[in-house]
């Protein structure tokens, strides 16, 4: 049930 | 040169035992003011941050800064190898190799040492910043444990939803549903069973019953779990240790 979100986007490479 | 001496080896294998099931190969940042490690798995779904201060060892030297890349399969049987009580060594030169791990039981004298082959691992080093959340919560870790366990049972999706005064979990599946209801209180003779609640906005998310069980493996570090919820970013689970800590970035479900 829902659809899994990735991490993807929140966090900026160094 | 990396020295990096725990008194206890338990305290090692708990940090390792607590995100090795999630993330396999991972680097480890050895600096001046302790360790570091960033990984995350392979769905991109659960970020794995990892901060060892030098307060949470015996004894710590580090004059050069060195990555250690590691496989933690390995790194798990070089583990099982030491005693829980013998204290634990990571050796290391400026520009290593192998890692060595020098397990002592000084109340019998005996020293085993063990050499770990480390591995160039291409991985992103991601920053993270403080995120603006609506809700904190802080409980006893053992708690937080069990619900997940328990509901886990029932879905592969489980619901937390907090409004000022209740906390309540939710799983609901083929088979049945479960709920766990919680309010904020304080133990004055038992601090750490207390719960603390503050919230700026009610949450309602849906996380991978899956991504929560390989969260709650850090429990054994803390007495507490810090769980950190908002509508716009990854939910941010946190077990702290002496110095330092080990967090849990874990991106939502959304519903179809």
């Amino acid at each position: 049930s829902g659809v899994q979100v990735r991490l993807d986007g929140f966090f900026q490479k160094v | 040169m990396l020295e990096a001496k725990f008194e206890e080896a338990s305290l090692f294998k708990k940090i390792i035992d607590g995100f090795k099931d999630c993330v396999q190969l991972v680097n480890f940042q050895c600096k001046e003011d302790g360790i570091i490690a960033q990984a995350v798995d392979d769905s991109r779904v659960l970020l794995v941050s990892l901060e060892i201060g030098i307060e949470a060892f015996q004894e710590y030297r580090c004059d050069h800064p060195v990555t250690l890349g590691i496989d933690l399969n390995s790194l798990s049987k070089v583990l099982r190898c030491g005693n829980n009580s013998d204290t634990l060594t990571l050796i290391a030169d400026d520009t290593p190799d192998s890692v060595l791990l020098l397990f002592e039981d000084t109340k019998k004298d005996r020293i085993a040492e063990y050499s770990l082959k480390l591995m160039d691992i291409d991985a992103d080093f991601l920053k993270i910043e403080e995120l603006a959340y609506d809700t904190t919560l802080l409980m006893p870790s053992s708690e937080f444990t069990k619900i997940v366990r328990d509901l886990s049972q029932f879905s592969d999706s489980l619901n937390i939803m907090i409004t000022k005064e209740t906390i309540k979990f939710v799983a609901d599946g083929d088979i049945g549903s479960g709920s766990v209801i919680l309010k904020p209180f304080v133990n004055m003779d038992k601090p750490e069973e207390s719960i603390k609640l503050e919230m700026d906005q009610p949450v309602d998310l849906t996380f991978g019953s899956k991504y929560l069980q390989d969260i709650v493996k850090g429990s054994a570090l803390s007495e507490k779990v810090g769980v950190r919820l908002s509508s716009e970013a990854p939910a941010l689970f946190q077990f702290d240790l002496k110095s330092g800590y080990l967090q849990f970035f874990l991106a939502p479900k959304f519903n179809d």
